[in-house]
């Protein structure tokens, strides 16, 4: 299966 | 002191019964503005936002800004014991580690009122960046729930190809393939049974459909589901909250190899 980016890599963290 | 009272207190039962298998325990945000929840899947891979305006609330008062961490399985459990068109009233105390809901039938001849306990939760709480999308699906949210329910009989990824005709669901598995095409319509008579399709640029993303599977339990709050795409970003799946607020989920394309 393809790998699954977690999302916090897309949004940052406050 | 936080005093909500939400005549369309079924709205809230949906927002909880959407995202309770979702995420177990979340913070519910209270500020002068209205609720806010958000709160990442135990996976850490799908984001879930609602926010519901002060101004849907017939009466608001919220004296300072707070935080209620509670079991959406509780919340919901409480909510399951109101009427679909009794009032709901939230009350609770700055300090205070429990909230009230109150229910009230249209009638006024029913009261109930159930106190939960609070807890303290720690979420990281994430900036999510406004997008301008490549993509903007709007289309009838039972047609999405339908197109992810069987979809996900035959595979457990899918490709979502948004074009100017329409968008065009593909999956495969080992029964075989299958693809899913909604055309762009925006001249059917019922405004719900209508699909539009905003493109700035074509784009087709890969996802995984349980995630997929799992927003669509928010149909029953809205008549249409809005799908915001962009290459190599999240997908926004968005459920508004009739004229309140919105419930969105965001989930990140599987990564072509």
């Amino acid at each position: 299966a393809l790998p699954q980016p977690p999302l916090p890599s897309y949004f940052t963290s406050e | 002191m936080l005093e909500a009272r939400l005549v369309q207190g079924s709205m809230l039962r949906k927002v909880v019964d959407a995202v309770k298998d979702l995420v177990s325990d979340a913070n519910i945000d209270v500020s002068s503005s209205g609720f806010s929840l958000q709160a990442m899947d135990t996976s850490h891979v799908s984001l879930i936002a609602m926010h519901l305006r002060a101004d849907a609330f017939e009466h608001f008062r919220c004296d300072r800004p707070m935080s209620m961490g509670m079991s959406l399985a509780n919340l919901a459990k409480v909510l399951k014991c109101a009427g679909s068109d009794d009032i709901v009233t939230l009350k609770a105390n700055d300090d205070g580690d429990t909230v009230t809901f109150m229910f009230e039938s249209p009638k006024e001849d029913r009261v109930s009122d159930f106190e939960l306990k609070l807890m303290d939760i720690d979420s990281e709480h994430l900036g999510i960046p406004d997008t301008d999308y490549c993509a903007t699906v709007t289309m009838p949210a039972g047609e999405y729930a339908r197109i992810c329910k069987d979809l996900s009989s035959i595979g457990d990824t899918v490709v979502i190809s948004a074009t100017k005709d329409g968008v065009k669901f593909t999956t495969s598995g080992d029964v075989g393939t299958a693809n899913v095409t909604v055309r762009q319509n925006t001249t059917a008579d019922k405004k719900e049974d209508q699909t539009i399709i905003d493109l700035k640029e074509p784009v087709a993303l890969t996802f995984a459909l349980r995630y997929l599977t799992s927003f669509a339990k928010a149909t029953p709050l809205a008549t249409h589901v809005t799908l915001s795409m962009t290459r190599e970003l999240p997908v926004m799946v968005e459920y508004a909250i009739q004229d309140m607020g919105h419930l969105r989920f965001y989930l990140a394309p599987k990564i072509e190899d």
